[in-house]
C-alpha cells in the first residue's frame, strides 16, 4: 500500500 | 480489517453513544470532562483531514464522519445548552488542557513519519488522543463518584485503543512491512493512562455498585 494512503485506520 | 481493529472501532463507537445518550437524555453532563471533549474534537479534526484526499471505505469515512460529528455536538452541548451546561463542573474541570496542545504539536514537528501538512498534524492527533483523557481522569478523582454511565463512557474510551494494540500485533505478524512505532508507542501510553481507572472500574463492578 502506497505510504499516502498508508493510514487506513480511524 | 481484522475482528481486533472491528472490536476497537465498535468500542470507540459505544463509548461516544453511551455519552451522547447520556447528554442528550438525561440532560446532564455530570462527572464530565469538557476539556477532554474539546481536546477529542480537536483529534479528530486533526486526525481526519484526509476525509477529503484520500478515500479507504465507506465505513471509514462514515465512522469519521461519526466521530467527527459526535465530538463536536457533545462540545456543543456542553458549551452552549442551557440545561446540560447547567450540570457542567465548571469549578472542578480545571485541568489546563490547552498546556497539553502545543508539546504535542511540537513533538509532531520532530518526530512524525513524513514531513509533510497532513502527515504533521495527524501525528499531532496521536499524541493528542494519548493525553486528552488526562483532565477527566483528574475530574474523576476530584468528584469521587461517578455515575454509571460517565463510568461506562470512560471504559470504553479506554479499551478501544486496547483493542488496537491487539490490532497491530495482529498486522505485524500478517502484513510484511507493518511498522507504526510512533501509533504502537502513543497507543500505548494512552491505554496505560487508564490503568489505575481500569484497577478501580473492575473492584467497583465485580462489586456490582457503582465507580467510586
Amino acid at each position: 500500500k502506497d505510504d499516502a494512503a498508508a493510514h487506513d485506520e480511524l | 480489517m481484522n475482528i481486533f481493529r472491528l472490536a476497537g472501532d465498535m468500542t470507540h463507537l459505544a463509548s461516544v453513544l453511551v455519552l451522547l445518550l447520556k447528554i442528550h437524555t438525561i440532560k446532564s453532563c455530570a462527572g464530565v470532562s469538557l476539556r477532554t471533549q474539546e481536546l477529542y474534537a480537536i483529534v479528530f479534526a486533526t486526525r481526519y483531514l484526509d476525509i477529503f484526499t484520500s478515500f479507504v471505505s465507506v465505513y471509514n469515512t462514515f465512522m469519521k464522519l461519526v466521530f467527527l460529528g459526535s465530538s463536536f455536538s457533545i462540545v456543543w452541548y456542553m458549551r452552549y445548552h442551557k440545561a446540560v451546561h447547567r450540570t457542567y463542573d465548571r469549578e472542578q474541570d480545571t485541568f489546563r488542557h490547552w498546556f497539553l496542545v502545543l508539546p504535542c504539536l511540537v513533538l509532531a514537528l520532530l518526530i512524525h513519519e513524513k514531513f509533510t501538512f497532513l502527515e504533521v498534524l495527524w501525528t499531532f492527533s496521536l499524541y493528542l488522543e494519548a493525553v486528552a483523557i488526562l483532565p477527566q481522569l483528574v475530574l474523576l478523582q476530584r468528584t469521587r463518584n461517578i455515575d454509571n454511565l460517565t463510568g461506562q463512557y470512560i471504559f470504553l474510551l479506554g479499551g478501544y485503543r486496547g483493542l488496537y494494540i491487539l490490532n497491530w500485533i495482529y498486522r505485524y505478524f500478517t502484513e510484511p512491512h507493518f511498522v507504526h512505532w510512533i501509533t504502537w508507542i502513543a497507543g500505548l501510553v494512552q491505554t496505560l493512562l487508564y490503568a489505575d481507572f481500569f484497577y478501580y472500574y473492575f473492584l467497583r463492578f465485580i462489586g456490582g455498585r457503582g465507580v467510586e
